[in-house]
């Protein structure tokens, strides 16, 4: 599944 | 951060610049839709609420609170500036937009990473970003005046979302496991929706003549 990594990006 | 990523963010701002600047140096918001305009409010609102809960870095922080506040400026001119005001064409930009925020909402619940009430109002902007521009577009086919700073204004904002598309196929080739299916292909719809604009665009910048859409 998706890379639940933190939203960094705009 | 990598330069297709920083190249998008600068050409999404610079296009809410020409906008803010078209407005304020024309005194006039003809030919620019206001249900687009609050589209985004919405997206920037529903995307950036971990503006309370979490830093990533102070450019993240920065740009967020720039385009929410840019966002606000652009509907307060549109909406209550005296003058400004007597310019939009109410009765053109008619988007029923209920038709473009429900059905985003409830894909949002259907299909997200977690279901907790930010990460589905974070996947419900993501989804809506794709479409926000329609009122806009729709606009211009009624009006058919694409002025100058407005069709660059559409151009730009189309072109940022592109720039994206290039960064995250950077991004998974750089960094191992990298993955994000729901923005990846919200990302590539909204760049397609532009597509038509961006035809007659490059064709009136080639021919060096005013843009105009086909009837």
């Amino acid at each position: 599944d998706d890379t639940k990594e933190v939203k960094d990006e705009l | 951060m990598n330069i297709f990523r920083l190249a998008g963010d600068m050409t999404h701002l610079l296009s809410i610049i020409v906008l803010l600047l078209k407005i304020q140096a024309t005194k006039s918001c003809a030919g620019v839709s206001l249900k687009t305009q609050e589209l985004y409010a919405v997206v920037f609102v529903t995307r950036y609420l971990d503006l309370f809960y979490s830093f990533i870095s102070l450019y993240n922080t920065v740009m967020k609170i720039i385009f929410l506040l840019t966002a606000f400026t652009i509907i307060w001119y549109m909406r209550k500036h005296k003058v400004v005001c007597q310019t939009y064409d109410k009765e053109q930009d008619t988007f029923r937009v209920l038709f473009l925020i429900v059905p985003c909402f409830v894909l949002a619940l259907l299909v997200n990473h977690e279901m907790s009430v930010t990460e589905v109002l974070w996947t419900f902007s993501i989804y809506l970003e794709a479409v926000a521009i329609l009122p806009q577009l729709v606009l211009l086919q009624r009006t058919k005046n694409v002025d100058n700073l407005t069709g660059n204004y559409i151009f730009m904002l189309g072109s940022y979302r592109a720039l994206y598309l290039v960064n995250w196929v950077y991004r998974y080739f750089t960094e191992l496991g990298y993955r994000q299916w729901i923005v990846w292909v919200s990302g590539t719809v909204q760049t397609c929706v532009y597509l038509d604009f961006f035809y007659y665009y490059v064709q009136a910048w080639r021919n060096n003549e005013r843009m105009k859409l086909p009837g």
